[in-house]
């Protein structure tokens, strides 16, 4: 697949084919789209971002990442048609046009690699990481339950052979710790959107602890109007809140990391399904999903544009 | 390449607290090997559960000894699984 005129947006795709795509972006929109590589898996597969930037240095900007649960394949499938979105509307969409014209994006599309090429090759179900732990048989930490936010608390398993074990230590993980350093070093990312299956909703902090976050009620409306253009394109709807709340009490999770970090805007989208597929979303419905999370995404992004911190 | 022939995908709605706590005791039951998609919290929210073929039985029998309400999403996880290899391969022909 040379060009992105034979990238088929509508099926699923293998790591070594997601990774040809990112550097046919690059290559075809390298004005406004670079790759860098932010580190490396425990198996040594190469973590690459696309960056979106029409210039300056160290500019605002906005992280989005997708596939951390690595059998979400949605997420990641989603992840390149939105890379792609990206870099063909800059110029013909005066909102993405403006937003890239102040501040950069950076696109995490396969933030597990490991356990995606697993889920492809041996296990379809697997949602961890794949590093060994020591003294165990039971391999992987659920990379969601690994970030310095309330680490080992309620919601996260201490057993290593459970789906949703937090791991030895905070950012024990290196696809963990590589974002989180890549954010530090940046020192200027304002917005941090992880994009999760199944169940549809669009959370934000915090899971660790059941209590409000301090901007509570500009969360909550700007989660609100981008479910709101979700719906509007498919009649998708998406129930709207914090993790404790919506869903369940779970520690150690991203975004309460990088609220807590001081990162405002940060949300985590849980895309379709209705509950008839789980982790097996028919490819048909690939596009759908990303062009209406493309739309709830815009809509945190102009918001984040047009509101400075 | 692990397998999931007979794994089936249970729909699970308990109707009050006391029933999410009999769920969340099934979570802790680890030889059963549940795997849950969307975890007991509240009545409010289904709980979506991927059960392997030899606990299928113990569960369903849990659940009806319990009077909590479920419906099976997936009758046989394989069989989803193969529709997708299928696809993916068709689409790579193509």
């Amino acid at each position: 697949e040379r060009s992105s005129s034979t990238f088929n947006y509508g099926t699923y795709h293998s790591l070594t084919s997601i990774y040809e795509e990112l550097d046919n972006l690059a290559h075809e929109c390298s004005g406004i789209v670079s790759k860098l590589t932010i580190g490396e898996s425990y198996e040594k597969r190469p973590l690459y971002v696309l960056k979106f930037s029409t210039g300056g240095t160290n500019r605002p900007a906005i992280w989005i990442d997708a596939g951390i649960h690595s059998r979400e394949w949605i997420t990641q499938a989603s992840a390149i048609w939105i890379a792609r979105k990206i870099a063909s509307d800059y110029g013909s969409d005066p909102s993405i046009t403006s937003l890239l014209d102040k501040m950069d994006i950076f696109l995490l599309a396969v933030a597990n690699p490991d356990g995606y090429e697993f889920t492809h090759t041996e296990n379809r179900m697997w949602r961890k990481t794949r590093s060994r732990n020591q003294g165990c048989l039971c391999i992987g930490v659920d990379p969601n339950r690994n970030w310095d936010a309330g680490f080992g608390g309620p919601g996260a398993s201490s057993n290593p052979c459970s789906d949703t074990y937090h791991g030895p230590s905070a950012n024990s993980e290196v696809e963990v710790k590589s974002i989180v350093d890549f954010i530090e070093n940046h020192g200027n990312i304002v917005a941090f959107l992880t994009l999760h299956s199944y169940s549809q909703l669009l959370m934000y902090p915090y899971g660790y602890k059941c209590t409000k976050p301090a901007d509570y009620a500009e969360l909550d409306s700007v989660g609100k109007a981008a479910a709101s253009s979700i719906h509007s394109l498919y009649g998708t709807t998406f129930e709207v809140g914090s993790i404790c709340t919506t869903i369940y009490q779970a520690s150690g999770g991203s975004i309460d990391w990088s609220y807590d970090y001081g990162i405002k805007y940060s949300f985590a989208f849980e895309l379709r399904d209705t509950g008839t597929y789980g982790f097996l979303l028919p490819a048909s419905q690939i596009i759908p999903t990303a062009e209406e999370t493309w739309l709830g995404l815009k809509t945190i992004m102009e918001h984040v544009r047009d509101n400075p911190y | 390449l692990e397998t999931f022939v007979g794994h089936q995908v249970l729909r699970i709605r308990a109707s009050n607290k006391e029933q999410i706590q009999k769920l969340q005791f099934l979570e802790t039951l680890e030889h059963l090997q549940l795997d849950f998609w969307l975890n007991p919290s509240s009545p409010a929210l289904p709980v979506d559960v991927r059960i392997p073929f030899h606990s299928l039985q113990a569960v369903k029998v849990f659940l009806e000894s319990n009077s909590i309400e479920y419906s099976i999403l997936i009758e046989d996880l394989q069989v989803v699984l193969d529709e997708e290899k299928q696809a993916m391969a068709l689409s790579q022909q193509r």
